[in-house]
């Protein structure tokens, strides 16, 4: 038996709606612990990973581990039947599920859809994240990281982060011409605001913008974002899910041929 | 001229 409830259903609809451009079928794996999923773009530069705990459910019972192969695209259909203030509940009996129900209901209790989504056997890439200590962390508002991106992207197809001691530098250079922008370190109350740096090792690494753009997708999920960034490694950038979890998006860097 | 890195190998390295 395998069931998760979540109160606050719009999350998953979140979630989902912020890797559906990214990629197109993942296999989630529920265990005691919780439900987790780890899956690369179609281009294998980036990779999504999903981590949502047991904890941060309304019930939550899993008896042994399941594999469930979904088709996002599929299941993002079905999620746009589940009301933002809906719960949503998951459910299978199986042990080797071709199904997995569905299950969404209003706050008055006086509303409960149904639904049932045929999985997929996805086959599984066997993928592994290092353990990184980054050199530089970032933490910002999500906003305006968004904001950022968003803007520089109509002037280049990427940027480079340059971090320092005080502050970080997203600068593009395009065929119309160049730009910079600087943010310092600031410990403001206001998350909006609020800037914190991390800086063991200043970095200098380029990224492509149309990922960034597709990873901010998540804005709605967390207030804050996090950049962890190490010479020659994947950026990784990081939603926390209050008490859920989190999602992170890992990014190749551009490298100069 | 930059290129994008197959990050493939990078999360098989476990």
């Amino acid at each position: 038996m395998f069931e998760a409830k979540l109160q606050q259903g719009v999350i998953f609809k979140k979630i989902v709606d912020a890797i559906k451009d990214l990629v197109k079928s993942v296999n989630i794996d529920a265990s005691t612990s919780g439900l987790s999923m780890q899956a690369m773009d179609s281009a294998h530069v980036a990779l999504v990973s999903l981590k949502l705990n047991e904890n941060g459910f309304k019930d939550y019972r899993c008896d042994r581990p399941i594999t469930l192969g979904l088709s996002i695209e599929n299941l993002s259909k079905i999620l746009k039947c589940a009301g933002n203030d809906d719960t949503i509940t998951l459910q299978t009996d199986e042990e080797e599920p071709s199904s997995l129900k569905f299950f969404f209901e209003n706050q008055q209790a006086s509303k409960i859809s149904e639904f049932s989504l045929n999985l997929m056997s996805l086959d599984s890439e066997s993928l592994g994240i290092p353990d990184t200590d980054y050199s530089s962390v970032i933490q910002m508002s999500s906003a305006e990281f968004s904001r950022i991106c968003k803007e520089l992207s109509s002037i280049s197809e990427t940027v480079e982060i340059e971090t320092s001691k005080e502050s970080v530098k997203f600068s593009v250079q395009g065929d119309i011409g160049a730009g910079s922008i600087t943010v310092k370190n600031n410990q403001s109350d206001k998350d909006v605001d609020r800037v914190d740096l991390q800086i063991d090792q200043p970095v200098k690494l380029t990224f492509a913008l149309r990922y960034l753009n597709m990873f901010n997708k998540a804005v709605s999920l967390s207030s804050t974002v996090s950049l962890n960034m190490s010479e020659e490694n994947p950026l990784m950038v990081e939603y926390k899910i209050d008490d859920l979890g989190s999602l992170r998006f890992y990014l190749a860097p551009k490298i100069s041929d | 001229q930059m290129s994008q890195k197959n990050m493939t190998d990078y999360f098989k390295a476990k």
